[in-house]
């Protein structure tokens, strides 16, 4: 999970 | 979802409907920065556009919609509606400045791959972009000196909200091991961009004092 960035962040 | 992301969005959402208001009733966006709330837009178009090809909830879709909506709207109340009351020549900061280096950092430092290479190049400038998009507008109170009490509690919940995302980061590191460093290095540079800010307003605007900055 490291390295992307969280898409459910706004 | 947690409490901190949820309180730091709820307080986006109020930074703004507090600034809609503020322009609503006095009719004049005096003491607003043009320039921060053209950068808002472009940060949320560019990260938010996303939500034609990404589902991820209802509350997710709703609020990107919310955000580009609502800052397109401020720029229209700020440049057709109530123009004659902007005076651009205490907004001076130069966007180039900001979106120049904001741009050459996206395409330097972000998460692309081979399916997903535009997307992400934007996603990482819109957080560079938001990170520095409130300098105009602390530029603004900087020369002016003093702001209208309405004006500060819109920038303290719009700052509250990026530091209500630090202990969400720390948060997620301890519940998902989920780390992600482009938005928690801008994150904490956003939030330190307000200490000056939070402290003239715990000191003196809480205590029912004007927000004036010291000579």
């Amino acid at each position: 999970h490291v390295h992307t960035h969280a898409h459910d962040e706004l | 979802m947690n409490i901190f992301r949820f309180l730091g969005d709820l307080s986006h959402l109020t930074s703004i409907l507090i600034l809609i208001h503020k322009i609503q009733t006095s009719r004049s966006c005096r003491g607003i920065s043009y320039k921060t709330q053209l950068l808002y837009v472009i940060v949320f178009v560019s990260r938010y556009l996303d939500l034609v090809w990404t589902y991820v909830s209802l509350y997710n879709s709703l609020m990107k919609l919310f955000f580009i909506s609502s800052s397109s709207y401020i720029l229209y109340l700020i440049k057709i509606r109530f123009r004659p009351t902007l005076d651009p020549s205490i907004d001076t900061f130069s966007l180039p400045y900001l979106i120049i280096p904001a741009a050459i950092l996206s395409l330097i430092f972000n998460y692309a791959d081979e399916k997903a290479w535009l997307s992400e190049v934007l996603w990482s400038f819109s957080i560079y972009l938001e990170s520095v998009a409130i300098l105009p507008q602390l530029f603004l109170l900087q020369r002016t000196g003093e702001a209208e009490t309405i004006t500060t509690h819109y920038l303290f919940a719009l700052g509250a909200y990026r530091a209500l995302y630090i202990p969400n980061w720390i948060y997620r590191y301890a519940t998902e091991s989920f780390v992600d460093p482009i938005a928690i290095i801008s994150g904490l540079i956003q939030t330190a961009l307000y200490a000056d800010f939070f402290y003239i307003y715990f000191t003196k605007v809480i205590r029912g004092q004007k927000f004036e900055l010291p000579a």
